[in-house]
C-alpha cells in the first residue's frame, strides 16, 4: 500500500 | 519495524556519528569529499520535507531531524570550520553529472507528479550515487584513512540491509517500493567493489586502505 503523503522508511 | 531495518538504521547513523566524530576530533577534513557530504545533505533535506505534512511516529521523526541536523553539521565543518583540510583538489568529481541525470529522472519516473513526491524520488535517486564523489577520491588519491573506509562500510552496510528489509517487507506486508528498491540495489552495487577491499585489506591488514 503505497501512501503519497508520507514515506515511513528513512 | 523488523530488525533489518532497525539495524540498517542504526548502521547509517552510526556512519554518520564515525564521520563527525572524525572530523571534529582529528580538527581536519583529509580525505573526506565535501561533495559527497554536501549531496548526503541534500538528499535528507529533499526527502524529509514530509515532516511538515505527515506525522509516521515519534522514531521516524527523531531520526529525520537528527540525520538532518548531522549531515548539516559535518558540511559545516568541511566547508567552514575546518576548510583549511578540506583537500579541494582531489574532490574534483563533477556533481553536475549526477545532478541533472537524477533530476531529469525524478521528474519522469515517480508515484506521483507532485513537488513533494518529485524531491522524494530525487532524494532516492541522489542518494544512490552520492558516495561517487567520495569513492572518487579515494581512487584518484589511492588511499584511505582506515577510519573513512569504517565510515564507509556502515554507511554501505545501511542500504544492504535495507534490501533485506525490503525482502522482509514484501513477504509480510506485500509492502513493495519499487523506486526505492530499484535505487537501493544500485546504491549498493556501488559499495561491492569497496566491501571487497575493506574486508581484504582494512580488517586483515592494519592502518591505512591503499589501493593497487
Amino acid at each position: 500500500e503505497y501512501d503519497v503523503y508520507g514515506h515511513d522508511e528513512l | 519495524m523488523n530488525i533489518f531495518r532497525l539495524s540498517g538504521d542504526v548502521c547509517h547513523l552510526v556512519a554518520i556519528i564515525i564521520l563527525f566524530l572524525k572530523i571534529w576530533r582529528s580538527k581536519s577534513c583529509a580525505g573526506i569529499s565535501g561533495k559527497s557530504q554536501l549531496l548526503f545533505a541534500l538528499v535528507f533535506t529533499t526527502r524529509y520535507l514530509d515532516l511538515f505534512t505527515a506525522f509516521i511516529s515519534i522514531y521516524n521523526t527523531v531520526m529525520k531531524v537528527v540525520f538532518l541536523v548531522l549531515a548539516y553539521a559535518t558540511v559545516s565543518l568541511i566547508y567552514f570550520r575546518f576548510r583549511k583540510s578540506y583537500d579541494s583538489e582531489s574532490d574534483s568529481f563533477r556533481v553536475e553529472f549526477l545532478l541533472v541525470p537524477v533530476a531529469g529522472l525524478s521528474f519522469l519516473e515517480n508515484y506521483s507528479f507532485t513537488p513533494l513526491e518529485i524531491l522524494w524520488t530525487f532524494s532516492i535517486y541522489l542518494e544512490s550515487v552520492a558516495i561517487l564523489p567520495q569513492l572518487f577520491m579515494i581512487t584518484k588519491t589511492g588511499e584511505a584513512e582506515s577510519i573513512t573506509t569504517h565510515y564507509l562500510f556502515f554507511l554501505g552496510l545501511y542500504r544492504t540491509l535495507y534490501l533485506a528489509n525490503w525482502v522482509w517487507r514484501y513477504h509480510e506486508e506485500g509492502f513493495f517500493d519499487q523506486i526505492a528498491v530499484v535505487s537501493g540495489v544500485v546504491q549498493t552495487i556501488f559499495y561491492c567493489d569497496f566491501f571487497y577491499l575493506y574486508f581484504t585489506r582494512v580488517l586483515r591488514g592494519s592502518g591505512k586502505m591503499t589501493l593497487p
